[in-house]
């Protein structure tokens, strides 16, 4: 089984924590936290705005 | 019987040829005649009068042999068979080693779920439907982030750029081929918004420069042919259903909160010309929980069940079908949340079988009668004249009238996967 999501958010400047980014909360887009091939549990945080 | 094998002559006559090409004819009626009897397209589809309508399209899958051969199986009979065998009834003593050894073989940790008793789980269907103890999956407190609706594995995730969705490397499929097309109402033209207030011209100018907004930048997605928001049921077919359950107040009054905090525009309009569509693939293994829960407060506006055919969407099989998903038995989610638009696409697998929404009661699917449901609503769209859209769609307008859908909480549990 799958499950996709699809949804709209405010684009940002930081799209991924992997990069190593951090704005100190300035970035006021979409910002993934997860990375492919990860184990995610329910409730763990895929991404915030 | 030795002596007549050996001893009896044997003499060999050529096939006349009219009899040779009389034979193929008939092989080849025959397999057109199959073929338009099990709805897969053919070039001449419906009859010059209009009077019979024309077969379901069903796009047969391109791949290699091991897809062809599996395009070919039965794969609805055998999810179904094997959701009856998952049905019958365990020995008592044979519960408790045949669940740990499913455990052990899948990686299921026992100590998670809510009744520990193995005895208590009367066949494998109830313990893959198995609940988790309250406290094993806390949500993520931060306001702002969208949650994992599933225990899984994060195959795929990112940006959608010009309305494809990317599957496994490189493979992708269109946003319109996995969430469905504007149905015949919608494309009429119903420029009634999520709000309940008419659409005014000045957002009919605001949605123009968003499109603009979004060619230029390369992010063509076209939301409000995807879905319009209208605010009364408008069921696509005749056989759409207003699968109304009462939500619950508490849930109305938090999610309307968490809504309120965007700025009360129709969610097909954006709140800035920056926004984008977002979209992340979750695969379930066997062995993991299969009840699924909200990812955020969102209302649910209405849902679209695509029967289609059912195949295992493990990361292999993904990565040698491609448009998998869009072959798949899906119910596909649509609403709204804080942000904009939102969309929940659970898809189904062979080996698992049907997906329940907890708050749709009418929706069954991997059934037969839903089969004979989408026969039946493509007939009668063809009959009206309609395009068929491929999907079978309700509303749950009634459900929260202020909300115009099924609110949900975050972390709420939605509903899940189960077997048969």
């Amino acid at each position: 089984s799958s499950i996709v999501l699809v949804f709209e958010a405010p684009m940002g400047t930081r799209r991924n924590f992997d990069a190593g980014w951090d704005d100190g909360g300035r970035n006021n887009g979409w910002t993934w936290c997860i990375g492919n091939g990860q184990h995610v549990k329910v409730g763990q945080k895929l991404g915030r705005v | 019987l030795k002596s007549a094998w050996r001893d009896t002559k044997i003499e060999w006559y050529p096939i006349p040829i009219g009899l040779g090409i009389g034979f193929l004819g008939l092989l080849q009626f025959y397999r057109s005649q199959r073929a338009e009897k099990d709805g897969w397209e053919t070039a001449e589809s419906g009859d010059v009068d209009g009077d019979r309508p024309p077969p379901r399209k069903r796009v047969r899958p391109s791949g290699p042999w091991q897809v062809q051969v599996m395009s070919t199986l039965p794969l609805k009979a055998i999810s179904r068979l094997w959701g009856r065998f998952n049905e019958l009834i365990l020995p008592y003593w044979f519960r408790v080693p045949g669940f740990k050894l499913y455990s052990w073989i899948f990686g299921v940790n026992l100590d998670e779920i809510a009744e520990p008793d193995l005895h208590a789980y009367p066949n494998l269907a109830a313990f893959f439907y198995r609940k988790l103890k309250p406290d094993v999956r806390p949500i993520d407190p931060d306001p702002c982030a969208i949650v994992s609706p599933a225990d899984g594995r994060i195959l795929q995730f990112g940006i959608i750029e010009k309305g494809e969705v990317e599957q496994v490397k490189g493979m992708t499929y269109s946003l319109e081929a996995l969430l469905g097309q504007a149905s015949p109402s919608q494309a009429a033209g119903d420029d009634t918004s999520s709000q309940g207030r008419k659409a005014s011209p000045k957002d009919s100018a605001d949605m123009a420069m968003h499109e603009e907004f979004a060619r230029v930048n390369g992010i063509s997605y076209t939301l409000p042919t995807l879905i319009s928001g209208e605010a009364k049921a408008s069921p696509a077919i005749e056989f759409s259903m207003d699968a109304s359950t009462a939500s619950k107040p508490s849930s109305e009054a938090k999610v309307k909160a968490d809504l309120a905090l965007g700025d009360g525009r129709p969610w097909y309009l954006p709140k800035t010309s920056s926004n984008a569509l977002y979209y992340v693939v979750i695969y379930l293994a066997p062995g993991d929980y299969h009840r699924f829960h909200s990812p955020n407060s969102w209302v649910v506006e209405s849902r679209r069940h695509f029967a289609g055919e059912l195949y295992s969407v493990s990361p292999y099989l993904q990565r040698m079908l491609p448009g998998l998903f869009t072959l798949n038995e899906r119910v596909v989610l649509l609403g709204r949340w804080r942000w904009g638009f939102f969309t929940f696409i659970p898809v189904g697998a062979t080996n698992v079988g049907s997906i329940k929404i907890n708050f749709d009661a009418e929706l069954r699917t991997n059934s037969l009668t839903t089969d004979t449901a989408a026969d039946r609503a493509a007939a009668l769209a063809t009959k009206k004249g309609q395009p068929y859209t491929g999907f079978t769609e309700a509303t749950y307008f009634n459900s929260s009238k202020a909300l115009g859908g099924h609110p949900l909480e975050r972390g709420e549990e939605m509903g899940g996967f189960q077997l048969g």
